[in-house]
Parts: C-alpha cells; structure tokens; sequence
C-alpha cells in the first residue's frame, strides 16, 4: 500500500488522538 | 486419572523455511477431547518449569516434563457446575492459571493456584456476567467486555503475583459490541478490540479514552483480530476470517495483515496468507505468537505461516492417528502445541 492510500501518516498518532478525544 | 506418555521424537511436517519437529505426546486416559491446551511456567519448592496445560470441559491439568522425559500431571482442577471454554493466557504471570468458564457465553473468569498449604488446589473468582471477549495483558492486567452495544462495559482488572484484584478501571465503551481484543506491540499504552461490524477501536490504556473507531472494509462477517503491531504511524493488525461462507471456501485466506491509518481511518490490505496449491480446507481456529501465525484447517491440517516473509512455512498434515483440532503456541515461541480430539496432545518444536 502507499501513504496515498491511506492519507496523510503521523508518527504521533497516538498522542494527537489522545489529546483530541472526550476525557 | 491421566497418564503421561514420550513418544520418541521425528521429523514431519516440512515444507520451505519452517521445521516442525515432534518432541512429546500428551494424552488423556479418559480419551475425553481437549478444549483448550496451553503453557505456562510453574514455580513450587522443588521445581520450576515451562508446564503444559490442557483443558477439558469438565477439569484444567497441568503436566510438567520429569528428568526421565516423561510428562506427569502436577495438578488438577475439577469445574462441577459450569464447563470451560478457554484457558486465557496471563503474559509474563508464573504459577496462576486463568480460564474462561460458560457454556455457549462466556458467564464467569477464575484464577486457578496451587497452595503448598495442604498441597491444595484452589480458585477463586475474577469476574462473572455476559463476558464477550477477554484477554490477558502484560503487567497483570485482565480486559473484559460484558454486555453488548450501549449497556456495554469494558473493564480493565489489574491483579497481584497472589492473583488478588487490585484496582479496575473503565474503558469507554463504543456503541456496537466487542468480540475479540488485541494488545499493541510497539506500543504498551495501545489496546485495540474489533467490534461486530468488523470495526476497529483503539483505546489509551492510561486515560481510558477510545481514540478511534475505523472499519477494517474486508467483506466477512465477524472477522477477529488477533494481533497489532504500531510501526512507521501505522497500525498492522492481523485478521482471520472463521465466519465467512463455505460457498467462498476457496477464495478466503486463512490470515490477512492489514495497515491501518489511525489518523484518517483508511485501511489497505498488505498481504492475505493461503495454504500453498493443492492443500485445501479454510481458517477453523489459531494463534498468532509475535512474527508467526498458526491455524487448524477445516481439512484437519495445521499450518504456520511466516508474518514478515508473508508466506506458508510448514504444513502438518493429518497423522495416523486422525486430525488436528486445536493449534497452540508455547509462550517460549519456539514449540507448538496440537490436539487432536481422542485427547492428545503434541508438542512440536518449530525452527
């Protein structure tokens, strides 16, 4: 698969969705 | 009781890379078929050892290897009112053993010890209700689903070296049922479940928080997962398929790995992992153990297949003695576990 595919990669995903989602 | 048995080791099941090795049989005098087989290491005044656990729906055993290389049961615990469905492997927990009792659901889950105090043999309780899915986490951790869609409870039960509870913690739960779980290598705080639509969730082990909910989009139902791996801002999670239709038989793979983007939820497949040509059969049950994934094939075949290589290492056909049934890796990756359903029980040494 290439990052086209599946959009934009973040190495800090975990982290950036943490800090985005309801306590 | 149960008798013990060392069957003088051979070579079988070769195929490529991989090499399965026979070093032991196991086998129940009462001829009464295994649930569930696993391993487990043992520590006791005298002994410690990697032991084998095999499960029937009435008792749980623990067999440990003697210096003549005769396999002896150690002890065992006997279930009267409810039967077992599954020993639940503790990852890095020596001398307990936990199981998941029920008939059709899963109704309760008990920590099972041996007590040198009267040489006994006890259990005790961990969790009882309508339990979905459950699986053991490193650091002594236990996660449960109860229930289904909004009145859905999804805990995380921490315990003691004893076995005691010590705190839980709620994880917030999605709106559509959980049926499997899967821890996160890579990344400790990460635990994944895969829901009945064939959603992936993703929940921080420390908040509690569910940071995703992403659709896998492969086309059987009820897909479960059974392993992810974080690397590269990618979630791989490996997938098998034991609900899809006979009539597809042909087409389904046994695993599949799929990278998932947890930022934009996209998912694309990286590669599906089949039996070689001319073997036959589809994904019955397995366990994927680090970089190597094992199934018992309708056919009554076990193979194993390579992660990273992305291919079929080693076909175990059916012995003289009938099928496989169940397909188990030891908690030292380097043997596998196979039933068959008089009872027996192989250990095979994987290289």
């Amino acid at each position: 698969c290439s990052d086209s595919d599946l959009g934009p990669i973040s190495i800090n995903w975990f982290e950036e969705l943490s800090s985005e989602a309801p306590p | 009781g149960e008798v013990e048995c060392l069957v003088e080791p051979s070579l079988e099941g070769i195929l490529g890379e991989g090499k399965l090795q026979m070093t032991s049989k196991l086998k129940s005098c009462s001829g009464s078929s295994f649930v569930d087989v696993g391993t487990v290491w043992w520590e006791a005044a005298d002994f410690t050892a990697l032991c084998v656990l095999t499960a029937s729906e009435t008792s749980v055993s623990l067999w440990r290897q003697m210096d003549d290389g005769h396999w002896a049961v150690m002890h065992t615990w006997h279930f009267n009112k409810v039967l077992v469905i599954q020993i639940i492997p503790l990852p890095g927990v020596r001398s307990l053993v936990c199981v998941a009792l029920g008939s059709l659901e899963i109704v309760e889950i008990r920590f099972l010890f041996h007590s040198s105090e009267g040489d006994s043999v006890t259990q005790s309780s961990v969790k009882a209700g309508k339990i979905k899915a459950v699986l053991g986490l490193r650091k002594r951790r236990l996660v449960t689903s109860c229930g289904s869609l909004r009145d859905q409870e999804v805990e995380v039960a921490s315990f003691s070296e004893l076995g005691r509870s010590n705190e839980r913690q709620t994880l917030m739960p999605p709106e559509e049922t959980i049926l499997a779980f899967a821890d996160v290598e890579g990344m400790q705080e990460a635990l994944v479940g895969m829901t009945a639509t064939n959603c992936l969730v993703v929940w921080n082990l420390a908040s509690g928080q569910l940071l995703r909910k992403m659709s896998v989009g492969c086309s059987y139902p009820a897909s479960v997962c059974h392993r992810a791996y974080a690397d590269l801002g990618l979630l791989f999670v490996v997938l098998s398929h034991p609900h899809a239709k006979e009539s597809k038989a042909c087409g389904i793979p046994a695993f599949q790995v799929v990278a998932i983007n947890p930022k934009t939820a996209r998912s694309a497949t990286v590669t599906s992992l089949s039996l070689p040509l001319g073997s036959e059969g589809r994904y019955l049950e397995g366990e994927v153990r680090d970089a190597s994934a094992a199934a018992v094939m309708t056919s009554g075949t076990i193979a194993v297949w390579d992660l990273f290589l992305g291919r079929c290492t080693a076909v175990l056909p059916p012995n003289s003695e009938g099928k496989w049934s169940l397909v188990r890796w030891s908690v030292t990756d380097t043997c596998l576990l196979a039933g068959q359903n008089d009872g027996s029980v192989y250990i095979y040494s994987y290289t």
